[in-house]
């Protein structure tokens, strides 16, 4: 007994995308490897570069098994995210605190009864400002999202004047920037 | 029964990979 792993709700992918702009998107994007218990996890999370290491333009993704980091999949695509945009001053204080708990918060389950509408987690490493954002399977289903953010802005101990957003895939496919509309915030 | 773990328990591991 005191030698077993101990295994997780789910079996997570990591990701890793490095820009290279002789190639395709999809062929940028590369599986890591899998695991499906907590001594697996922090293994890998103990061998590979901490995110604030990574060149501008790399991603770490964490999806459930069978689930594609892209909004393309069917498990993604009519869903949304969860979005935390840092400062470049954060890059150094809090990005890989920040990851770090969007980490634990997946493979714990944290999100009680709707962890099951989690499909993943995005850190995006960029130049002019990083991101860190957990993916929902449904942008319509209300209670859970919510949930997912609420629970979420407090595990990152994220002040309550400090306001995230929500944005359905199918929004950001179609625009960008300041046009950019949350659908929920918390 | 679902698998659950919180913060602690999991972090609770990453000490043992930091020792070895």
């Amino acid at each position: 007994e005191c030698f077993s792993k101990h295994p997780l709700q789910n079996r997570w992918a990591l990701w890793f995308f490095k820009n290279d702009k002789s190639k395709t998107w999809q062929d940028n994007l590369r599986l890591i490897t899998k695991f499906d218990t907590v001594e697996d996890f922090w293994a890998l999370y103990s061998n590979i570069q901490l995110a604030s290491k990574l060149t501008s333009g790399c991603d770490y993704s964490l999806f459930k098994d069978g689930i594609e980091p892209m909004w393309e999949d069917n498990r993604n695509k009519r869903g949304g995210r969860w979005l935390i945009t840092l400062s470049k001053q954060q890059r150094h204080a809090e990005l890989d605190r920040f990851w770090l708990e969007t980490l634990l918060c997946l493979i714990g389950e944290m999100f009680d009864d709707y962890s099951e509408d989690v499909c993943g987690a995005v850190i995006n490493i960029r130049a002019k400002g990083d991101k860190i954002a957990i993916w929902t399977q449904e942008a319509e289903n209300r209670d859970g999202v919510i949930h997912i953010g609420r629970v979420y802005k407090e595990r990152l101990g994220l002040s309550s004047k400090m306001v995230i957003g929500y944005q359905a895939h199918a929004d950001t496919a179609t625009k960008s920037g300041s046009l950019m509309k949350n659908k929920f915030v918390v | 029964e679902k698998k659950r773990y919180d913060r602690e328990f999991l972090l609770g591991f990453q000490f043992i990979f930091a020792s070895m």
